[in-house]
Protein backbone atom coordinates (compact mmCIF):
# COMPACT_ATOMS: atom_id res chain seq x y z
CA UNK A 1 0.00 0.00 0.00
CA UNK A 2 1.01 3.62 -0.35
CA UNK A 3 0.66 6.84 1.86
CA UNK A 4 1.02 10.00 0.31
CA UNK A 5 0.95 13.09 2.36
CA UNK A 6 0.59 16.95 1.23
CA UNK A 7 1.46 19.56 3.53
CA UNK A 8 2.41 23.31 3.64
CA UNK A 9 5.60 24.07 5.00
CA UNK A 10 7.21 27.41 5.64
CA UNK A 11 9.70 28.73 2.78
CA UNK A 12 11.69 31.92 3.14
CA UNK A 13 10.20 35.16 2.47
CA UNK A 14 12.40 36.96 0.45
CA UNK A 15 11.30 35.47 -2.70
CA UNK A 16 11.76 36.30 -5.97
CA UNK A 17 8.92 35.88 -8.05
CA UNK A 18 8.89 32.03 -9.99
CA UNK A 19 11.44 30.50 -7.83
CA UNK A 20 12.02 29.75 -4.27
CA UNK A 21 14.23 29.29 -2.15
CA UNK A 22 13.14 26.50 0.45
CA UNK A 23 12.93 27.17 4.27
CA UNK A 24 11.74 23.39 5.02
CA UNK A 25 14.27 21.18 3.58
CA UNK A 26 13.53 16.93 3.10
CA UNK A 27 16.24 15.46 4.45
CA UNK A 28 15.43 11.91 2.68
CA UNK A 29 16.22 10.61 -0.45
CA UNK A 30 14.22 8.76 -3.04
CA UNK A 31 14.69 4.58 -2.17
CA UNK A 32 15.00 5.90 1.61
CA UNK A 33 13.87 3.33 4.26
CA UNK A 34 11.71 5.51 7.02
CA UNK A 35 10.37 4.56 9.85
CA UNK A 36 7.05 5.89 11.51
CA UNK A 37 8.31 8.71 14.13
CA UNK A 38 11.67 9.89 12.00
CA UNK A 39 12.13 13.03 10.70
CA UNK A 40 11.13 13.53 7.03
CA UNK A 41 12.42 17.14 6.46
CA UNK A 42 12.69 20.09 9.12
CA UNK A 43 12.23 23.90 8.56
CA UNK A 44 14.25 26.81 10.47
CA UNK A 45 12.72 29.71 11.69
CA UNK A 46 14.38 33.12 9.69
CA UNK B 1 -4.32 -29.39 8.93
CA UNK B 2 -4.36 -32.88 8.27
CA UNK B 3 -2.78 -32.46 4.67
CA UNK B 4 0.00 -30.39 5.84
CA UNK B 5 1.01 -32.97 8.40
CA UNK B 6 0.51 -35.59 5.87
CA UNK B 7 2.99 -33.69 3.68
CA UNK B 8 5.53 -33.26 6.52
CA UNK B 9 5.41 -37.11 7.78
CA UNK B 10 7.50 -39.42 5.38
CA UNK B 11 5.77 -41.71 3.93
CA UNK B 12 6.39 -45.48 3.70
CA UNK B 13 8.11 -46.69 0.51
CA UNK B 14 5.72 -48.99 -1.90
CA UNK B 15 6.10 -52.19 -0.99
CA UNK B 16 6.12 -55.97 -2.82
CA UNK B 17 2.34 -56.48 -0.72
CA UNK B 18 1.12 -53.66 -1.94
CA UNK B 19 -1.08 -55.04 -4.54
CA UNK B 20 -2.49 -57.48 -1.33
CA UNK B 21 -3.63 -53.93 0.23
CA UNK B 22 -6.32 -54.34 -2.26
CA UNK B 23 -5.39 -51.21 -3.11
CA UNK B 24 -3.47 -52.67 -6.23
CA UNK B 25 -1.57 -50.35 -8.73
CA UNK B 26 -4.50 -47.83 -8.73
CA UNK B 27 -3.69 -47.00 -4.90
CA UNK B 28 -0.37 -46.26 -5.65
CA UNK B 29 -0.66 -44.13 -8.62
CA UNK B 30 -3.05 -41.99 -6.45
CA UNK B 31 -0.48 -41.30 -4.10
CA UNK B 32 1.86 -40.38 -7.17
CA UNK B 33 -0.49 -37.71 -8.43
CA UNK B 34 -0.75 -35.69 -5.32
CA UNK B 35 3.10 -34.75 -4.71
CA UNK B 36 3.38 -34.86 -8.76
CA UNK B 37 0.75 -31.92 -8.93
CA UNK B 38 2.41 -30.22 -6.00
CA UNK B 39 5.97 -30.61 -6.86
CA UNK B 40 4.49 -29.24 -10.60
CA UNK B 41 3.44 -26.29 -8.92
CA UNK B 42 6.35 -25.28 -6.68
CA UNK B 43 8.37 -25.92 -9.87
CA UNK B 44 6.19 -23.53 -11.62
CA UNK B 45 6.19 -20.59 -8.93
CA UNK B 46 10.09 -21.42 -8.51
CA UNK B 47 10.16 -20.23 -12.00
CA UNK B 48 8.39 -16.91 -11.98
CA UNK B 49 10.15 -16.19 -8.59
CA UNK B 50 13.28 -16.88 -10.57
CA UNK B 51 12.21 -14.32 -13.23
CA UNK B 52 11.21 -11.80 -10.66
CA UNK B 53 14.64 -11.77 -8.97
CA UNK B 54 15.83 -11.38 -12.54
CA UNK B 55 14.12 -8.47 -13.61
CA UNK B 56 14.74 -7.02 -9.62
CA UNK B 57 18.39 -7.49 -10.45
CA UNK B 58 18.27 -5.81 -13.76
CA UNK B 59 16.54 -3.11 -12.40
CA UNK B 60 18.79 -2.73 -9.80
CA UNK B 61 21.46 -2.64 -11.90
CA UNK B 62 20.00 0.54 -14.06
CA UNK B 63 19.18 2.24 -10.84
CA UNK B 64 22.84 1.75 -9.67
CA UNK B 65 23.85 3.47 -12.88
CA UNK B 66 21.57 6.43 -12.23
CA UNK B 67 19.13 5.30 -14.93
CA UNK B 68 15.16 5.80 -13.96
CA UNK B 69 13.09 3.70 -15.57
CA UNK B 70 10.64 5.75 -17.59
CA UNK B 71 6.29 4.82 -17.18
CA UNK B 72 5.86 2.36 -19.98
CA UNK B 73 2.51 0.72 -19.98
CA UNK B 74 2.52 -2.50 -21.00
CA UNK B 75 0.09 -6.04 -21.63
CA UNK B 76 0.96 -6.89 -18.36
CA UNK B 77 -0.88 -4.04 -16.44
CA UNK B 78 -3.42 -4.19 -19.18
CA UNK B 79 -4.17 -7.50 -18.24
CA UNK B 80 -4.24 -6.35 -14.97
CA UNK B 81 -7.38 -4.57 -15.78
CA UNK B 82 -9.28 -7.60 -17.06
CA UNK B 83 -9.12 -9.37 -13.53
CA UNK B 84 -11.41 -9.50 -10.52
CA UNK B 85 -8.88 -7.84 -8.33
CA UNK B 86 -11.80 -6.82 -6.13
CA UNK B 87 -13.05 -10.00 -5.76
CA UNK B 88 -9.16 -11.58 -5.30
CA UNK B 89 -8.60 -8.99 -2.60
CA UNK B 90 -12.05 -10.07 -0.48
CA UNK B 91 -11.21 -14.29 -1.08
CA UNK B 92 -7.37 -12.69 0.20
CA UNK B 93 -8.88 -11.31 2.89
CA UNK B 94 -11.12 -14.05 4.15
CA UNK B 95 -8.15 -16.85 3.35
CA UNK B 96 -6.05 -14.54 5.72
CA UNK B 97 -8.56 -14.21 8.11
CA UNK B 98 -8.94 -18.25 8.71
CA UNK B 99 -7.78 -19.06 12.55
CA UNK B 100 -4.27 -21.10 12.27
CA UNK B 101 -3.58 -23.36 14.71
CA UNK B 102 -1.79 -22.31 17.32
CA UNK B 103 0.73 -24.78 16.90
CA UNK B 104 1.35 -23.33 13.28
CA UNK B 105 0.96 -19.95 13.93
CA UNK B 106 4.68 -18.99 14.70
CA UNK B 107 5.81 -20.75 11.60
CA UNK B 108 3.61 -19.10 9.40
CA UNK B 109 4.76 -15.57 10.41
CA UNK B 110 8.16 -16.49 10.72
CA UNK B 111 7.73 -17.55 6.65
CA UNK B 112 5.69 -14.40 6.39
CA UNK B 113 8.40 -12.32 7.76
CA UNK B 114 11.49 -14.22 6.15
CA UNK B 115 9.56 -13.30 3.05
CA UNK B 116 8.66 -9.64 3.61
CA UNK B 117 11.76 -8.82 5.75
CA UNK B 118 9.63 -8.26 8.95
CA UNK B 119 10.93 -7.67 12.57
CA UNK B 120 9.49 -10.07 14.72
CA UNK B 121 10.98 -8.72 17.66
CA UNK B 122 8.83 -5.53 17.69
CA UNK B 123 5.72 -7.52 17.47
CA UNK B 124 3.52 -6.41 20.38
CA UNK B 125 2.30 -9.96 21.43
CA UNK B 126 3.84 -13.27 21.08
CA UNK B 127 3.57 -14.68 17.72
CA UNK B 128 0.83 -17.37 19.38
CA UNK B 129 -1.77 -14.37 20.05
CA UNK B 130 -2.48 -13.81 16.88
CA UNK B 131 -5.10 -15.68 15.69
CA UNK B 132 -4.56 -15.13 11.85
CA UNK B 133 -2.38 -13.80 9.23
CA UNK B 134 -4.65 -10.94 8.68
CA UNK B 135 -4.49 -10.40 12.68
CA UNK B 136 -0.91 -10.42 12.42
CA UNK B 137 -0.64 -8.31 9.68
CA UNK B 138 -2.52 -4.97 11.89
CA UNK B 139 -0.48 -6.12 14.16
CA UNK B 140 0.46 -3.50 16.73
CA UNK B 141 4.61 -2.57 17.90
CA UNK B 142 6.15 -2.94 21.30
CA UNK B 143 5.76 0.10 23.27
CA UNK B 144 8.22 2.52 22.69
CA UNK B 145 9.71 0.67 18.84
CA UNK B 146 8.74 4.03 17.29
CA UNK B 147 10.13 7.43 19.09
CA UNK B 148 8.96 10.65 18.03
CA UNK B 149 11.13 12.81 16.77
CA UNK B 150 11.07 15.52 19.28
CA UNK B 151 12.66 18.25 16.91
CA UNK B 152 9.45 20.96 17.08
CA UNK B 153 10.17 21.73 13.35
CA UNK B 154 10.12 18.82 11.78
CA UNK B 155 7.58 17.19 10.14
CA UNK B 156 7.81 13.32 11.40
CA UNK B 157 6.80 10.12 8.46
CA UNK B 158 3.43 8.99 9.46
CA UNK B 159 3.99 4.89 8.35
CA UNK B 160 6.78 2.93 7.80
CA UNK B 161 8.48 2.33 3.97
CA UNK B 162 10.02 3.60 1.30
CA UNK B 163 10.30 7.08 0.03
CA UNK B 164 9.08 6.95 -3.70
CA UNK B 165 8.93 10.11 -3.98
CA UNK B 166 8.87 14.14 -2.55
CA UNK B 167 9.27 17.78 -3.64
CA UNK B 168 7.81 21.25 -3.82
CA UNK B 169 4.16 21.57 -5.78
CA UNK B 170 4.18 24.62 -7.56
CA UNK B 171 1.97 26.63 -9.66
CA UNK B 172 -2.10 26.40 -10.24
CA UNK B 173 -1.91 22.56 -11.63
CA UNK B 174 -0.20 21.04 -8.83
CA UNK B 175 1.01 17.81 -10.13
CA UNK B 176 2.80 15.10 -8.58
CA UNK B 177 4.91 12.59 -10.11
CA UNK B 178 4.24 8.92 -10.03
CA UNK B 179 7.57 8.31 -11.87
CA UNK B 180 9.84 9.80 -14.64
CA UNK B 181 7.38 10.62 -16.92
CA UNK B 182 4.00 10.18 -15.90
CA UNK B 183 2.61 12.84 -13.09
CA UNK B 184 -1.11 12.98 -12.03
CA UNK B 185 -2.95 16.20 -10.69
CA UNK B 186 -3.17 16.69 -6.91
CA UNK B 187 -6.65 17.57 -7.35
CA UNK B 188 -7.61 14.52 -8.78
CA UNK B 189 -5.96 12.15 -5.65
CA UNK B 190 -7.68 14.27 -3.17
CA UNK B 191 -11.21 14.97 -4.86
CA UNK B 192 -12.57 18.09 -6.24
CA UNK B 193 -14.04 19.30 -2.68
CA UNK B 194 -10.26 19.45 -1.14
CA UNK B 195 -9.47 22.21 0.93
CA UNK B 196 -6.25 22.35 -0.78
CA UNK B 197 -5.12 25.60 -1.04
CA UNK B 198 -4.41 26.96 -4.39
CA UNK B 199 -1.84 29.18 -5.72
CA UNK B 200 -4.58 32.36 -5.57
CA UNK B 201 -5.72 31.13 -1.92
CA UNK B 202 -1.97 31.66 -0.72
CA UNK B 203 -1.43 34.88 -2.35
CA UNK B 204 -4.84 36.02 -0.82
CA UNK B 205 -3.45 34.82 2.49
CA UNK B 206 -0.11 36.83 2.14
CA UNK B 207 -2.01 39.97 0.85
CA UNK B 208 -4.39 39.06 4.56
CA UNK B 209 -1.99 39.12 6.36
CA UNK B 210 0.54 41.69 5.37
CA UNK B 211 -2.40 43.79 5.32
CA UNK B 212 -3.09 42.98 9.10
CA UNK B 213 0.51 43.98 10.44
CA UNK B 214 0.73 47.32 8.15
CA UNK B 215 -2.36 48.50 9.29
CA UNK B 216 -3.51 47.05 12.50
CA UNK B 217 -0.21 46.17 14.31
CA UNK B 218 -1.19 47.84 17.39
CA UNK B 219 -4.55 46.40 17.81
CA UNK B 220 -3.73 42.04 17.05
CA UNK B 221 -6.91 40.56 17.36
CA UNK B 222 -6.85 36.53 17.37
CA UNK B 223 -10.63 36.23 16.33
CA UNK B 224 -9.52 37.11 13.04
CA UNK B 225 -9.66 32.86 11.85
CA UNK B 226 -12.07 32.30 9.98
CA UNK B 227 -12.90 28.68 9.97
CA UNK B 228 -15.46 29.08 6.79
CA UNK B 229 -12.11 29.07 4.35
CA UNK B 230 -8.89 27.15 4.31
CA UNK B 231 -6.67 30.26 5.20
CA UNK B 232 -5.31 29.95 8.36
CA UNK B 233 -3.92 32.82 10.12
CA UNK B 234 -1.26 32.36 12.84
CA UNK B 235 0.38 35.85 13.55
CA UNK B 236 3.54 33.54 14.91
CA UNK B 237 4.49 32.21 11.49
CA UNK B 238 2.80 35.31 9.38
CA UNK B 239 5.99 36.54 8.47
CA UNK B 240 7.09 33.20 6.60
CA UNK B 241 5.74 32.44 3.23
CA UNK B 242 4.92 28.50 3.03
CA UNK B 243 4.96 26.26 0.28
CA UNK B 244 3.01 23.11 -0.77
CA UNK B 245 5.14 20.16 -0.59
CA UNK B 246 4.39 16.20 -0.59
CA UNK B 247 6.02 12.97 -0.34
CA UNK B 248 5.23 9.51 -1.53
CA UNK B 249 6.32 6.69 0.99
CA UNK B 250 5.33 2.83 -0.31
CA UNK B 251 4.89 0.15 2.26
CA UNK B 252 5.79 -3.28 1.57
CA UNK B 253 4.07 -6.09 2.87
CA UNK B 254 6.35 -6.63 5.89
CA UNK B 255 6.39 -3.33 6.61
CA UNK B 256 4.42 -2.22 10.37
CA UNK B 257 1.10 -0.84 8.16
CA UNK B 258 -0.45 1.24 11.03
CA UNK B 259 -0.92 5.21 10.01
CA UNK B 260 0.35 7.68 12.76
CA UNK B 261 -0.05 11.53 12.81
CA UNK B 262 2.66 13.06 10.64
CA UNK B 263 2.23 16.09 12.86
CA UNK B 264 -0.16 17.80 16.00
CA UNK B 265 -2.88 18.39 13.45
CA UNK B 266 -6.77 18.72 13.56
CA UNK B 267 -7.91 16.44 10.60
CA UNK B 268 -11.48 18.49 9.53
CA UNK B 269 -12.05 16.12 6.62
CA UNK B 270 -12.16 12.50 5.64
CA UNK B 271 -13.09 10.86 2.56
CA UNK B 272 -13.62 7.86 0.76
CA UNK B 273 -13.08 6.73 -3.27
CA UNK B 274 -13.95 3.41 -3.77
CA UNK B 275 -11.84 2.35 -6.50
CA UNK B 276 -9.92 -0.75 -7.84
CA UNK B 277 -7.51 -2.57 -6.33
CA UNK B 278 -4.07 -2.55 -8.48
CA UNK B 279 -1.26 -3.79 -7.09
CA UNK B 280 0.94 -0.39 -5.63
CA UNK B 281 4.43 -1.86 -6.44
CA UNK B 282 7.46 -0.53 -7.97
CA UNK B 283 6.64 -2.24 -11.26
CA UNK B 284 2.94 -0.90 -11.17
CA UNK B 285 3.82 2.48 -10.98
CA UNK B 286 5.92 2.10 -14.08
CA UNK B 287 3.42 0.50 -16.23
CA UNK B 288 -0.31 1.48 -14.68
CA UNK B 289 -1.35 5.07 -15.52
CA UNK B 290 -3.18 7.29 -12.47
CA UNK B 291 -2.04 4.30 -10.02
CA UNK B 292 -2.96 5.93 -7.12
CA UNK B 293 -6.01 8.12 -8.52
CA UNK B 294 -8.07 4.70 -9.52
CA UNK B 295 -7.15 2.96 -6.48
CA UNK B 296 -8.71 2.60 -3.63
CA UNK B 297 -8.21 5.00 -1.18
CA UNK B 298 -8.85 7.24 1.79
CA UNK B 299 -8.29 11.02 2.45
CA UNK B 300 -7.98 12.70 5.43
CA UNK B 301 -7.56 16.40 5.38
CA UNK B 302 -6.83 18.97 8.08
CA UNK B 303 -4.45 21.90 9.25
CA UNK B 304 -1.50 21.57 11.54
CA UNK B 305 0.69 24.69 12.55
CA UNK B 306 2.15 25.44 9.16
CA UNK B 307 -1.38 25.09 7.22
CA UNK B 308 -3.31 22.55 5.50
CA UNK B 309 -2.17 18.84 5.58
CA UNK B 310 -3.73 16.13 3.85
CA UNK B 311 -3.21 12.09 3.80
CA UNK B 312 -4.00 9.75 1.33
CA UNK B 313 -3.50 6.07 2.44
CA UNK B 314 -3.81 4.00 -1.15
CA UNK B 315 -5.36 0.60 -1.04
CA UNK B 316 -3.50 -2.40 -2.83
CA UNK B 317 -4.85 -5.86 -4.26
CA UNK B 318 -3.76 -7.28 -0.62
CA UNK B 319 -5.04 -4.47 1.41
CA UNK B 320 -8.62 -4.22 0.10
CA UNK B 321 -9.87 -2.20 3.13
CA UNK B 322 -8.49 0.50 4.92
CA UNK B 323 -10.29 1.36 8.47
CA UNK B 324 -11.64 4.88 8.42
CA UNK B 325 -11.66 4.76 12.55
CA UNK B 326 -12.92 2.62 15.18
CA UNK B 327 -14.71 2.95 18.33
CA UNK B 328 -12.58 1.53 21.49
CA UNK B 329 -13.60 0.38 24.61
CA UNK B 330 -13.20 2.59 27.93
Amino acid sequence: STVVLIFQAPISKLLQEGDSSQEFNFNVKCGDRIRVGEALGRWHSS
Amino acid sequence: TSFTKKLLTPQPPPSINAATNGGGNSQGDSSYFLPGATVATILMLGALHARRMYDDKKHEEMREKGIELEFQPDAKASFLRLLPLRSISRCWGQLTSMEIPVWLRPHVYRAWARAFHSNLEEAALPLEEYTSLKEFFARALKEGSRPINADPQCLVSPVDGTVLRFGELKGAGAMIEQVKGFSYPVFSLLGASSLLPTAADINVQEEHTESITTTEKSKKSWWRVSLASPKVWDPTSSRAKRGLFYCVIYLNPGDYHRIHSPADWNILVRRHFSGHLYPVNERATRTIRNLYIENERVILEGVWQEGFMALAAVGATNIGSIELGAFNMG
